[in-house]
């Protein structure tokens, strides 16, 4: 494993920890989208089934297991949790799953590696986790009051997929056989949707502001 | 790894 991998999966994994502890400090989970949460506990769901017929690494298993938890967590806390449910912008968050789940799956079933029940799956979580953060950034547009866990929540998502990058160019370096075009092409797509958000809240860092959206 | 699949990814 290469530092930009391990980089990028503490930046996925920072970015849970940020959520988590701004719906356990504050009670609150004002600015966050349920759908987007929803998706990301999908995306882990159909990806990591593999933990059942495929072992990698010690480090795999625990991340993905720790994914996965905080995924169910963030939403039961959502959904459940006296205090943290009434915060919860249900009338904003209006995002229909179906709009990038059929997308998603129809693709996934033509474009593949192989038309098996788990390898399309699999195909099919990397396509989805590649647009589901736009119910959140939908959101962040419509209530504008960014604060700045939720900022930061973000901006470590996306950091997550830029050093995803920069390990898949150095994996294509450094190994003869590694290529996986379609994820590859997914990941593009995923960091190309945080540009807009970056360039926003690099201005206001820079600023000194709480994040500001147009 | 199958059609290019990489599988020790996250």
């Amino acid at each position: 494993m290469n530092l930009f991998r391990l980089a990028g999966d503490m930046s996925h994994l920072f970015s849970i920890v940020l959520i988590l502890l701004k719906i356990y400090t504050s009670k609150s989970c004002a600015g966050l989208s349920m759908k987007t949460q929803e998706l990301y506990t999908l995306v882990f769901v159909t990806r990591y089934l593999d933990l059942f017929y495929s072992y990698v690494s010690l480090y795999n298993t625990v991340m993905k297991l720790i994914f996965l938890a905080s995924s169910f967590g963030i939403l039961w806390y959502m959904r459940y949790h006296k205090q943290v449910k009434q915060t919860y912008d249900r009338e904003q968050d209006t995002f229909r799953h179906y709009i990038l789940v059929v997308p998603c799956a129809v693709l996934a079933l033509i474009v593949n590696n192989e038309l098996s029940v788990t390898e399309v799956l699999w195909t099919f979580s990397i396509y989805l986790e590649a647009v589901a953060i736009l119910p959140q950034l939908v959101l962040l547009q419509r209530t504008k009051n960014v604060d700045n866990l939720t900022g930061q929540y973000i901006f470590f998502l996306g950091a997550y997929r830029a050093l995803y990058i920069l390990n898949w160019i150095y994996r294509y370096w450094t190994e003869p056989k590694y290529r996986q075009y379609l994820v590859w092409a997914a990941g593009l797509v995923q960091t190309g949707l945080y540009a807009d958000f970056f360039y926003y809240y690099l201005k206001s860092w820079q600023a000194g502001e709480k994040l500001r959206l147009p | 790894a199958k059609g290019g699949r990489t599988k020790d990814e996250l």
